[in-house]
């Protein structure tokens, strides 16, 4: 109920137009779109109110996987400092070793956010980012800097 | 299967598209169907990555994020017509957005072959992973290509315990195609317990609650406890039940559980400002104000005993106080 400052009406009523529809093969057997669905998220089990164990099972089966964490700074809602916690945390906890200090990154010439890698040169590592100004969905606040941040995760290349 | 799912026109489309996209069903388990909208890279599609994105809820869907934050076009808004996104993720990437769990969207169960009502972390995972397989079984080309899991907010769940999966699946053998580079993670629910006790200092720290409102919650920490971690002696968690939607119930009618179950959910969430961006200022005021009400409404089933601002507020009013 609480995404309504963007856009999700004008995005409703676009895919729910018949030849829109159409045009995406959308089962007949398929209803009105919704962004969310209350009934499901009311009748979801959260097996993970931690993802600790989840992380850990991860890192524990040795496949080489880097992975992103980012956040935009001004959110409530999945704010930035309890992933930045759990990150610290979790890093701490298996002993991985910082690679870069935190710094700040840049998109143009402009500080975009604040960056810090940890990684066990065993192939698995953790970049922890925060993109400055964004709020919860940072791709529609920080288009920019976001579209920036992803390619060079993509491409393993400094932010 | 593939040449069935393209999209060759697309209404309201307001410009010319340099890239081909797809939308379809992929399999999960019997009967569980998820919609997707695979758009190929406006880079190099042979060679840019592949990315999955999931949208979190529980229960959003993948077009959300695909139409408001990343993808290649945005709605405008009269609902009818599209404008171009130059910041689309599929600048240079290979882009699948799941409806995902089953129901959300346009994805769909098929009840005569799956009566299952229950919707979890695990089934998520599972009809992920099959429904991966299934992609590339419809789009081989992309088999042993570098592969990343992405989403966001709940994705904080999804993502961590599908590409969990996806690696247990890797190394028992069972999906060789895939090659499993990273995850990405926005704005996670990576633990609900840190987000509720930084919420706290987040709240403080923004001007949302006042220095006596943080000053009370001194005596809920265990000042005992040697730790070099904020969160760990001040663990207000332990005074509340976190539910599945959020929603912060107190234990009991102790002070601590009370107190920081009213500032960590209803001043800090059930306020008026966008708990999406702290600083946004949203111009929907009435519709804001039915979703606000819609979201105390529904939190208030787990409130019992609790302050009842729900019957308080006038869904026609527009005075935000």
């Amino acid at each position: 109920g609480g995404l309504l400052c963007y856009g999700n009406d004008q995005a409703a009523s676009w895919l729910n137009l018949a030849d829109v529809r159409s045009a995406l093969h959308v089962s007949s057997a398929a209803g009105n779109w919704e962004a969310c669905n209350d009934t499901i998220n009311g009748a979801y089990v959260q097996q993970h109110n931690d993802t600790t164990s989840v992380f850990q099972h991860i890192l524990d089966s040795q496949y080489p996987l880097r992975v992103l964490i980012y956040n935009g700074d001004v959110d409530q809602a999945c704010n930035y400092l309890g992933d930045q916690w759990f990150i610290e945390a979790f890093a701490q906890t298996n002993k991985l070793p910082v690679t870069k200090a935190r710094a700040d990154w840049r998109y143009m010439t402009q500080i975009a956010g604040y960056a810090k890698k940890f990684d066990n040169q065993n192939g698995f590592s953790i970049d922890l980012l925060t993109v400055k100004g964004a709020g919860h969905m940072v791709p529609t606040d920080r288009p920019g800097p976001a579209l920036q941040m992803m390619v060079n995760f993509f491409r393993n290349q400094d932010y | 299967r593939k040449q069935a799912d393209r999209v060759w026109n697309l209404p309201g489309l307001t410009y010319g598209l340099n890239f081909k996209q797809y939308s379809g069903y992929l399999n999960g388990v019997s009967g569980n169907y998820l919609h997707y909208w695979f758009v190929e890279s406006q880079g190099n599609p042979s060679t840019d990555p592949l990315v999955l994105w999931l949208t979190g809820g529980p229960g959003c869907s993948g077009l959300m994020a695909m139409l408001l934050e990343l993808g290649p076009f945005h709605p405008n808004p009269d609902g009818k017509t599209l404008f171009e996104n130059v910041y689309s993720w599929n600048k240079a990437a290979n882009v699948i957005f799941l409806e995902s769990p089953r129901g959300v969207g346009f994805s769909v169960q098929d009840q005569s072959l799956n009566n299952d009502t229950i919707w979890d972390d695990e089934r998520t995972a599972t009809d992920t992973y099959l429904a991966l397989k299934d992609f590339l079984t419809v789009f081989p080309e992309y088999i042993n290509r570098p592969f990343f899991v992405t989403g966001e907010s709940y994705g904080g769940v999804y993502v961590p315990t599908i590409t969990s999966l996806l690696i247990d699946k890797i190394q028992s053998g069972d999906f060789p195609q895939l090659n499993l580079v990273g995850m990405s993670i926005g704005n996670g629910e990576l633990s609900a317990v840190q987000q509720f006790n930084s919420a706290i200092m987040m709240g403080y720290f923004h001007g949302l609650f006042s220095k006596d409102n943080f000053d009370s919650l001194q005596q809920c920490c265990n000042q005992t406890k040697s730790s070099s971690q904020w969160f760990e002696y001040c663990n207000f968690a332990q005074y509340i039940h976190l539910g599945s939607d959020g929603s912060a119930i107190p234990n009991d009618n102790s002070f601590c559980a009370t107190q920081t179950a009213y500032l960590g959910q209803q001043i800090f969430w059930d306020s008026l400002n966008n708990v999406y961006n702290i600083y946004q200022d949203c111009y929907q005021q009435d519709v804001r104000a039915f979703g606000s009400r819609m979201t105390i409404q529904n939190k208030k089933k787990h409130m019992k005993g609790f302050i009842d601002q729900g019957n308080k507020v006038s869904v026609s009013s527009t005075d935000s106080q």
